[in-house]
């Protein structure tokens, strides 16, 4: 389905949690 | 800053790695599409670390790859 909140931005400085949501 | 080796990367855990990556692909990417760098840097960061760390040492790859994430996240948005 469509996930309004893919795909997860990269801020620079700001630990990255992108893969929590794999 | 130091050139990112496959070496340093297995030192780190997962998620470090990514935040390792993301911090030296975001400006490449940002210096291509300001506006998109933030997502495009998080689409790219899903890919497998060794072909991340591959884009880094080749430009072309790179744009490719964003390119592709570009495309991907148009679609996504319609």
């Amino acid at each position: 389905g469509t996930n309004i909140n893919w795909p997860p931005e990269f801020c620079p400085g700001v630990p990255w949690k992108g893969l929590q949501n794999i | 800053p130091e050139p990112l080796t496959a070496s340093m990367l297995a030192a780190a855990p997962l998620m470090d790695q990514k935040q390792l990556l993301g911090e030296r692909l975001y400006p490449m990417i940002h210096a291509l599409h300001p506006n998109l760098a933030g997502k495009i840097t998080g689409m790219l960061l899903e890919i497998d670390n060794s072909e991340l760390l591959h884009m880094l040492e080749s430009p072309e790859s790179l744009h490719s790859k964003v390119d592709e994430a570009i495309a991907v996240l148009q679609a996504h948005q319609v």
